[in-house]
């Protein structure tokens, strides 16, 4: 038997809103820990890996190790049904071919119920090294979501380059180019709104928009993000996700493969 | 022009 209640059901509703248009179908492994989830985009240039712990369920019972594969457009589109304040739980027998979903809105009596097929996916899953990044920037969520949006009107690609006296984000398209700088922020009065860069070799590296925008999509989960940058390794944009007293109890990452000069 | 580089030539699957 497998039951994962969230009290906090926006946060489902949100991760699933980051992830279905970039992976179609995907994997949950659901263990003793918490249920996690890994799959690339169809060019397999970029992966998403979202991990959700047990402790950051109300209530949550694993008694064997689950994979619940399914499509995500499908999930997605009937998790948003709930509402914001709706208390979210996925259950699943051990032998399941599919899911129920229960949305219980707070304030009243009722309970909407639905049930998900499942699939048998030939999932890759990909091994991915701890790494020590050259370069890592923590930035305000919605500010790299609007460097994404704004510098994607000008060009299909930003180059990342970050040096002892700042990052800079830039495009050059046919309109044009634009650059962005970023500078550490100086006080810690605002962590959300915080700037900080941490350099150990400066770097330089191009990445699609396209995708950067599709990873912009998690800004709801988080107040900050992280990108962890290295010479010749994909980028890690990192969104954190915390509970109502500021622990974690997961995180969404998304890696990005860089774009070489031919 | 870049070159967009698949996953596959970082991480090898599990």
């Amino acid at each position: 038997m497998f039951e994962a209640r969230m009290v906090r059901g926006f946060i489902i509703k949100r991760i699933l809103e980051a992830i279905k248009d970039l992976v179609s179908e995907a994997s949950w492994d659901c263990s003793t820990s918490g249920m996690s989830l890994q799959a690339m985009d169809t060019s397999h240039v970029s992966l998403v890996s979202v991990s959700l712990k047990a402790d950051g369920f109300d209530k949550y019972r694993c008694d064997r190790n689950l994979t619940l594969g399914m499509n995500l457009a499908s999930l997605a589109q009937i998790v948003k049904a709930a509402g914001n304040d709706d208390v979210i739980t996925i259950k699943a027998p051990d032998d399941a071919d599919k899911i129920t979903l229960i949305f219980e809105p707070k304030s009243e009596t009722e309970t909407w119920e639905y049930e998900i097929k499942l699939m048998n996916l030939d999932s890759e899953y990909l091994g991915i090294p701890e790494t020590d990044y050259s370069v890592k920037i923590n930035l305000p969520s919605h500010k790299f979501q609007r460097i994404c949006r704004d510098l994607s009107q000008i060009g299909d690609s930003v180059t990342i380059s970050a040096a002892k006296d700042g990052v800079r984000f830039s495009t050059t398209g046919d309109l044009g180019s634009g650059n962005v700088k970023l500078n550490q922020t100086a006080s810690a009065d605002k962590p959300d709104e915080a700037v900080t860069i941490k350099i150990e070799e400066p770097i330089i590296l191009s990445f699609a928009l396209k995708y950067l925008n599709h990873f912009a999509r998690a800004t709801a989960l988080s107040p900050q993000v992280s990108l962890s940058l290295s010479k010749d390794v994909p980028l890690v944009v990192e969104y954190v996700i915390h509970d109502d007293d500021d622990d974690e109890i997961g995180y969404i990452r998304y890696y990005l493969a860089p774009k070489i000069e031919e | 022009t870049a070159e967009q580089i698949e996953l596959f030539a970082y991480y090898l699957p599990k």
